[in-house]
């Protein structure tokens, strides 16, 4: 049951949505549980919604996990989260006011066939598991594939490339999926965040240029007063900024897309490590890891009710 | 074993780069050689002064070495054996199942 669930391992695909079920049956009144489609091979894309229902339009927070499937600490962090939330709804004022006044938006996996692939065949792969009939090699990169100047700079027309953009754009099930329902819901969400690793960054727009979004000065402080709030944890540094000049140029990336569809606070998370470890982060990093990003979200999400 | 043991003897290197000639130097070697790059995630986005962190296959380990001695490029080698690493991250898992 919930309560034996274990959040301090990595768990493969089955036992995720497992553990979904079981956390919206047993809190019926802080979650609902729907799909918003279907993956490549044909499994469901689940969501968690967490808040209180206290009035119908509700500002809301998207956090998505595992968009590369190598990079396991991510759903370890959506699962972290959803747990923290629900366990501290009582006793936790903050997060009380937070879950009384946002709702969030948790997808635990968003590459889900390429997560089961990596539990089962090939640790390191990062990709979708999508096939396009001409070419011997599968696998689109989500991150590459949203429609936001789409297969520019840093993605790869190349099937075979770790970075391939796509036959097109929103050509991944996955990733239609998600820009479908954030696009339906753009109003009301505020916040979009996306877990990666390894980095140590805090990231936000432009990835596909060098330029400075407009609301700078508010998305730049609530990353900095995030990262000082991950920092306050454990005393671990994340470098934060600008995706093209922080860590490369890339397009067709999900924050820009996001930032573009209205969403005036994208964020994209390189958990740790630095590369010590790299994606294979030991179980026993993840509490840390977990508990420090659990800051900076929750700061975030704060800041949202602020006006800036 | 995990994964039928497959990643054993694969070993990740840290290369950075301390200019654009070893930048070139670098992305030359890669294309010679199949490998998983952690970080950054194509060699088009390598660059200087900034950590790539390749995967190498245990058959290839000692030709890179000896390239990048040869261009005197140096590197470190952060997982000398992947499957170690991959058993340690869930492997306690695994024999607790077959407990």
């Amino acid at each position: 049951s919930e309560l034996q669930y274990d959040y301090e391992v990595y768990h493969p695909l089955e036992e995720i949505q497992s553990w979904m079920f079981e956390i919206n049956r047993t809190h019926p009144h802080l979650v609902d549980l729907f799909s918003i489609g279907q993956s490549y091979e044909g499994r469901p894309l689940y969501v968690l919604q967490l808040g209180k229902r206290t009035r119908p339009f509700k500002k809301a927070v998207w956090i998505d996990c595992g968009v590369h499937a190598r990079e396991w600490i991510g759903p370890a962090f959506c699962q972290w989260f959803v747990k923290e939330a629900l366990n501290s709804y009582q006793h936790d004022s903050s997060m009380r006011r937070l879950m009384n006044q946002l709702n969030f938006y948790i997808m635990p996996v968003f590459n889900v066939d390429g997560y089961h692939y990596s539990w089962k065949t090939d640790r390191f792969w990062r990709k979708t598991r999508s096939k396009i009939p001409k070419y011997h090699c599968r696998g689109v990169d989500a991150n590459r594939n949203w429609k936001v100047k789409w297969c520019d700079e840093g993605a790869s027309l190349h099937p075979c490339d770790d970075t391939y953009c796509g036959p097109f754009p929103e050509s991944e099930p996955e990733v239609k999926a998600v820009a479908k329902f954030l696009r339906k819901h753009r109003k009301r969400v505020k916040a979009y965040i996306s877990i990666h690793a390894y980095a140590q960054m805090l990231l936000y727009p432009y990835s596909y240029k060098y330029a400075t979004i407009p609301n700078f000065n508010c998305v730049e402080s609530a990353a900095q007063n995030a990262v000082s709030a991950l920092y306050s944890a454990y005393g671990v540094r994340y470098r934060y900024g600008p995706a093209s000049t922080t860590l490369y140029v890339s397009s067709g990336s999900s924050i820009d897309w996001a930032y573009k569809n209205g969403i005036p606070y994208a964020f994209a998370f390189e958990l740790r490590d630095t590369g010590y470890y790299g994606f294979l982060l030991p179980e026993a990093l993840i509490n840390p890891t977990c508990t420090e990003t659990m800051r900076a979200i929750k700061t975030i999400a704060s800041g949202l009710l602020k006006k800036c | 074993y995990l994964y039928n043991n497959r990643y054993v003897g694969d070993q990740v290197f840290r290369i950075i780069p301390s200019s654009n000639t070893e930048v070139q130097a670098v992305k030359q070697l890669l294309q010679n050689l199949t490998v998983d790059l952690w970080q950054p995630n194509s060699a088009s986005l390598i660059r200087d002064n900034s950590p790539a962190d390749i995967h190498v296959g245990r058959n290839k380990t000692q030709w890179l070495r000896r390239h990048l001695h040869q261009a005197h490029i140096h590197y470190e080698v952060l997982i000398s054996n992947l499957q170690t690493e991959i058993e340690k991250q869930t492997g306690y898992r695994s024999s607790r199942k077959r407990r």
